[in-house]
């Protein structure tokens, strides 16, 4: 399903390079299940969000599908972005104007599924996340936790085939922690979707099939 | 230094009431290093945010080195917290458009320490959380850890007298955590700040010498 071949990132600022990832080789098939794992400031986020379709690479090639990304006009790029990719930010990145439901919501309206439906999805993927009784709230009305599992839910909601979680369980408890890593073995096992998740914590890497190490923009 | 007396906290949503923090009585003396440990959503943040005078109370009393917090002004309770309170947020609050340099300097600024010195420090600062190499960054180029670095090295920056620090090292690699305990560890030794620290790592609760445990909003 993935395959990066040579890929190189320099962030540029003004007239300062920042080197990030180095001839990055790296395959991933169809219904892995994989743990990126590496210091601080080594490159995962980096690298997910080119394996997302989010940011270019500064060199190299990358087939997603069997497509070559980089041939993709923007409107062919975020159409199968918005079909196939579901996406746990670092940050999150929830629209603070939108209520908790809308949020994970938006993926499904994007793609015009209607609004009962969409509706409904929603309030089953919150409530699988524990959320269940925070619908209405904003995000700036939740803990960090909480909006961790909202970004968790709406990253589920277009059922993608390819599922990019950046440290999806760093707000939360061992119990909130559990239930989240549960959500996703299930969701791998009924739908066979393809999960790659960063993380620092090693106990998730112990459990995860195969886990890919980076160091300084390399893969080990 | 803290004294918490029939402390409770109502969020209210319109029509809607959210009842987070119930009765809370807690007592801290200055120079004591507490761990805060509870469940997602259990009102710690909340908690934190009242520690810090940056939010008030619904009802309840708060003496925070002898002095009822309710009735100062709020000029006298901007000024209590520029000169005592170092706050580690959990979604770190960097300013954008200021560099890592200048987010660190700022506390220091605002305390009138003149320009050479409180650059001086924060680099210094920044070297401890290993940031010596992103100084003219900003957090929109930074990587997750490296933000909540920025925060870490920036609630230091004006050697407060009580340092809250709500999730510190969710974000960070096992060496950037040990350094950052490390670093709190050697300042309560060196200067005996009172140190609280949320935190959902047990590992960390573990080395704390006293664990508060808060579950829907009551201390056990
Ligand atoms: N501004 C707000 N309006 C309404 N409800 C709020 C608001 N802020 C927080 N809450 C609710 O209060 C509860 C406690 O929030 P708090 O941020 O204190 O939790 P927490 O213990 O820090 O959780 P976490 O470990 O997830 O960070 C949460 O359930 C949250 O939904
Ligand atoms: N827009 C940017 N401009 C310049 N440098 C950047 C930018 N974004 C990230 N960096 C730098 O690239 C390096 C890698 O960042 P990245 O976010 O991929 O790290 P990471 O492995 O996800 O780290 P963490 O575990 O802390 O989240 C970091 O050292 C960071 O300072
Ligand atoms: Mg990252
Ligand atoms: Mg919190």
């Amino acid at each position: 399903l993935i395959e990066l071949t040579g890929i190189s990132k320099t962030y540029h600022m003004g007239e300062v390079s920042v080197p990030v990832l180095h001839g990055v080789d790296l395959t991933i098939d169809a219904g892995e299940h994989v743990a990126i794992v590496g210091r601080s400031g080594s490159g995962k986020s980096t690298l997910m969000n080119i394996l997302g379709c989010l940011d270019q690479p500064s060199t190299g090639s990358y087939q997603l599908d069997g497509r070559e990304v980089d041939t993709l006009d923007d409107d062919e790029l975020s159409d199968l972005r918005g079909r196939m990719v579901g996406f746990v930010f670092q940050s999150f990145h929830l629209l603070r104007n939108l209520t908790v439901l809308q949020n994970v919501a938006l993926p499904m309206e994007y793609q015009g599924v209607a609004t009962p439906e969409r509706h409904a999805r929603a309030k089953e993927l919150l409530e699988r996340v524990g959320l269940g009784h925070r619908f209405d709230h904003r995000p700036n009305q939740l803990s960090g936790g909480e909006r961790q599992r909202v970004a968790i839910a709406r990253a589920l909601s277009n059922q993608p085939s390819l599922l990019l979680a950046d440290e999806p369980t760093g707000n939360l408890d061992s119990k909130a922690r559990e239930a989240t890593l549960g959500l996703f073995d299930e969701l791998h096992k009924q739908t066979g979707v393809t999960l790659v998740v960063v993380t620092h914590d090693d106990s998730i890497a112990e459990r995860t099939p195969r886990v890919i190490r980076i160091a300084d923009g390399r893969i080990q």
